[in-house]
């Protein structure tokens, strides 16, 4: 059975789709099976793994919009045990059509029963926009990793986050449990070190050991295509998000 | 007559509330009387300026669910020459409920048409979602604002953001202009160098000639709850947002 984790938060640019990539990527680096879905009408997290959203024949929209089954729809990657099933721009659409439907919020979740699914792990990339389609990837998931930048919209953000956790628990996923990972952090910022801190007092062990340090080659390895382990292997980021790999799967098998 | 300028991207974290702050600081800082409108379902801009949003008794919601007059809704904030109309988790509700009625996207334009508005700037900051509020606003205005990251997710979201413009052309606002404002640029990064060489090539004059960088003040002025210009008059991003407020002020002059 793969486990399955959303990266959400409504807060726009707090390196949601950065982290999908890389932790996808350093989680496959240990022979791990794994399975990237964009659920973002943006289609950022498949245009960094080299697939051009406009020109994809299978994307996720056919899964809600068609019940295509979803080994129908996964591809394999540039990188080895990593696939993906991209997005494109009729996500839109998704999200305005799924309200219509009766019990809409298990769409997701009912295509993954559904048949034999090959995976270790499945990571889930979501707009920064809490509707229906987000409501679709929580409902599906055993872990919500919200990524959040010390700053002080992000934070605040996190008030609509935990009464969305609130409503899936309620509605549709009782066993949802959800972690705070500090992204794209500048230990020299007085900010940044101030708000970790208050993070840390409120969340306590909500919020994961391991964080992520601003580092520029995060921003070229989308236009090579691959994840920051194959662009820049010796990179801060890529030992960053290895050590967050290794605390996820130690967390998965305590659970 | 209001001139309205919609402040929008899809991609998330470019600082579209930070420069409908600013920019809002900016222009009533020079005598223009201005309003600022929230359309998020964050509230950023709203707690920017000081408004708790769960505590607000008037927001934008009201203008979308009940009709009720925009002149009822707007309040001043502690800045001279600057109202603000704040908004709410509800808008969530709004951009679900606003497609079911017919001509929706005329909704804020025939609420700005119906009543004086005593304003010479109206700034709307929008969600990082294409959806029925980012329509409306941009039916409203006069011209659209896209704060731009010289980075290639930011740069990639532009094409969904001109297929945008089109479909709001065709369908209800023949007018609508744009201009792209490159913000949190880093003048010391190759990335963002290369990519904003790439953007002036693309877009010649669609590209402002006012240019923000990074400047970690602007990370701390939503703290205090007031315009950069009031927190760090002297601070390089107050010149900056004064520079785009004069170029912004002479564009409409010329227009
Ligand atoms: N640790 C980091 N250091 C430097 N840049 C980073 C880092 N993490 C992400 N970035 C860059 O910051 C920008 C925002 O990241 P990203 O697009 O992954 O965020 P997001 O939450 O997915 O945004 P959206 O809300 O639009 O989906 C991107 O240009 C990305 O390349
Ligand atoms: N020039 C700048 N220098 C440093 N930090 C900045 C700058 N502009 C904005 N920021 C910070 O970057 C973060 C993102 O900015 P902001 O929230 O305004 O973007 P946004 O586009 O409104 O995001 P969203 O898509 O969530 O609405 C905020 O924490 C803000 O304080
Ligand atoms: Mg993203
Ligand atoms: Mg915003």
């Amino acid at each position: 059975m793969a486990y399955v984790i959303s990266i959400a938060n409504e807060k726009g640019g707090v390196a949601k789709t950065t982290t999908t990539v890389s932790l996808g990527g350093a989680i496959a680096e240990v022979g791990q099976r794994v399975l990237l879905i964009d659920l973002d009408a943006q289609a950022n997290m498949s245009l960094a793994l080299g697939f051009e959203p406009g020109k994809v024949a299978n994307t996720i929209v056919s899964a809600f919009l068609e019940n295509r089954p979803l080994s129908a729809l996964w591809q394999p990657s540039q990188v080895e045990n990593l696939s993906v099933i991209p997005s494109n721009s009729e996500m839109g659409l998704v999200e305005r059509m799924l309200p219509t439907r009766p019990a809409y919020e298990e769409t997701l979740r009912r295509a993954l029963q559904s048949e034999p699914i090959p995976f270790d792990f499945i990571l889930i990339d979501c707009p920064p926009f809490l509707g229906a389609v987000t409501f679709n990837a929580l409902t599906a998931s055993n872990l919500l990793i919200m990524p959040t930048q010390a700053e002080y919209f992000s934070i605040y953000a996190l008030r609509n986050m935990m009464s969305l956790i609130r409503r899936v628990r309620a509605k549709s996923n009782p066993r949802l449990t959800y972690r705070l990972l500090l992204t794209m952090f500048d230990r020299r910022n007085r900010i940044h070190r101030t708000m970790n801190e208050q993070l840390h007092t409120t969340f306590e062990s909500g919020v994961l050991t391991s964080l992520i340090e601003i580092d520029t080659k995060l921003r070229e390895s989308p236009i090579a295509g691959v994840p920051i382990m194959l662009h820049a292997p010796k990179s801060r980021s890529s030992l960053q998000y290895r050590a967050l790999a290794q605390e996820i799967i130690d967390y998965v098998k305590e659970t």
